[in-house]
Parts: structure tokens; C-alpha cells; sequence
């Protein structure tokens, strides 16, 4: 497994929007990112999950921070005509990704970068999946602990 | 954005395990993937949001459909010892992607893509992103209408 991960990037540059209550019916993203996307907004990671109830989402996406106050302002005046109950900002994060090649099943690396962060007591606050990246978002705090935990844990950190 | 996108990915081997009532706090992660990954289960999409309760979290991640059941008594077995609520499954997703080269800000993609989707009334049931991909997971019986309609979108059916 510590082959296949060939190094560690992170990004600071990172705020959190949380739309809550999501009326989760086809229409409602093609909305959220044409709006950013016409005011020339940029977006990198975009997370949605299930919640409890079947017909509602949530959704992280994550902006550059000078995006963040457009963001959040272009979300809310969203909000009474998609119907969604809150918009959220959270500007202490980071991002920080694993990346390795050929990751065909992500659990191997998930299960080593996951047990570096708890290791270090690192909360993992959203995460997301591409074949060569695992990404998360924590507090922007602990980048630095975070990055220095997963050089180790892949053996990135010798010279 | 057309010349952004090379080509349209689809997976029908895709079970969802939605985890709803996760506590958002360190090794909850770990224990999982450690878990799916000691059991020999792969994972491929890793999605976790925000709840509208700052101390829960949940998550979705994709197994392939032979990994399904076993996928869920695991996480079954993790309940009480983690302390969530309750472990979801859905066989009937299928994962389409869109892969971009350089997209160095997803939200014009992710505009073009959700707008393809809606205008087909397919509905995004999870999204997930990174440098060079856009994945959603949909109801599997919109396989070939999403597929067709992404296509269509980015010029990608014309000989
Ligand atoms: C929540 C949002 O993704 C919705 N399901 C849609 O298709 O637009
Ligand atoms: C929910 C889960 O990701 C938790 N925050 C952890 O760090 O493990």
C-alpha cells in the first residue's frame, strides 16, 4: 500500500459553504452552480450526501477564501427559491489530499491516511474520492500535524 | 468548457452504504475503513458532508455490488461500538463521471454537467469531485439517458 501513494498536497486557500436541507429533486445543483458559476465564482471540492430523510441533501462545496463572502451572499439569496433551510461558512479550513496512482479500491489508502489523522487526533471534516486522490477538509489549525502524520505514515518524509 | 471535458465514465457495478448519525469526532474514519479494508471489501466513492448538527456527520461510499452485503454487516457489527444510527443500502445506483484534463475550477463543468442531468430530469443522488473528475451517483435506470445526455452536452456523440 505505502508504494502506491506518491505524495501529500494541502491547500490553505480553502473556505467551506454548507447548504443544509437540500429538496433533494433534480434541478437544485444545476442551480447552485450555475449561479456561482456565472459570477465567476470557483468552486473545487463539492461533497453531497444522503441525510436521514429520503427527499433532503447536504452539500459541501469549497471556494477560495476571497470567493468565500460572494459565495455565502449568492447561496443565501438561493435560499427561499431552491427551499433549502441554511447556508453555512466555515473559513478555518484546509484541505489536505493524498495522492497516489493506480488506486483502483480507495480502502487501503483511506484505511492508512484515516488512521494517521486519528492517530493525531486530526477531526475529518468532509471527505472526497477521485481514482488518484483522497481529499479532506480539517482545521486549518492542524495542517501542518496533518501533512507531517501522512509524510510519515507513507514513508514520504525520508530523504 | 466543451474543450475542458474528454469523455464521460459510467459504472453499473456501484451498491451504496449511506452511514447516517456518525459522531464527528477523531478515528470514527479509521475504524471503518479499517474495517471494510482488513474484510477485503474495495471501496471507490468516499463521500462525507456536514449535518445540520455540528457533532454528526454522515457519510455514503460505494462498494462493488458482490461486496454489498458484506459491506453492511460490517458496518452493522460497528454501529453500537461507534455509536451511529443506522447503516442505509442501495443497490440500484449506477456512478457517471466526467473527466476533464486541467479543470483547475470545477464550477463550470459541474454547471454544464448538473444542467445535462436536470434537463433530463435525472436526479444527483451523491457528488463527489477531484482535478480531472466529476462523479455522481444516480438511480440506475437513468444509465443510459444520463450517459447520452452528458455526452450530448459536451459534443462528445458526434462523428
Ligand atoms: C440535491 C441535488 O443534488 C438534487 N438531487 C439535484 O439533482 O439537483
Ligand atoms: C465522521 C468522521 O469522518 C470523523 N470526523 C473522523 O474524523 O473520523
Amino acid at each position: 500500500e505505502k508504494r502506491i501513494v506518491s505524495g501529500v498536497a494541502y491547500s490553505r486557500d480553502e473556505a467551506r459553504i454548507t447548504l443544509l436541507g437540500l429538496p433533494d429533486h433534480p434541478g437544485v445543483s444545476k442551480a447552485i452552480f450555475s449561479r456561482l458559476a456565472d459570477a465567476g465564482v470557483n468552486v473545487d471540492m463539492i461533497v453531497q450526501s444522503r441525510s436521514r430523510n429520503a427527499e433532503i441533501a447536504n452539500m459541501d462545496f469549497t471556494v477560495g477564501r476571497r470567493d468565500a463572502a460572494r459565495a455565502v451572499e449568492l447561496m443565501n439569496a438561493l435560499k427561499d427559491e431552491l427551499g433549502f433551510e441554511e447556508v453555512r461558512l466555515d473559513e478555518a479550513v484546509a484541505k489536505v489530499s493524498v495522492i497516489g496512482i493506480g488506486m483502483r479500491s480507495h480502502v487501503g489508502v483511506a484505511q492508512s491516511m484515516f488512521t494517521a489523522l486519528a492517530d493525531k487526533g486530526v477531526n475529518i471534516q468532509a471527505i472526497s474520492t477521485s481514482e488518484i486522490k483522497i481529499s479532506v477538509l480539517i482545521d486549518a489549525a492542524y495542517t501542518e500535524l496533518a501533512v507531517r502524520a501522512l509524510h510519515g505514515a507513507y514513508g514520504l518524509d525520508q530523504v
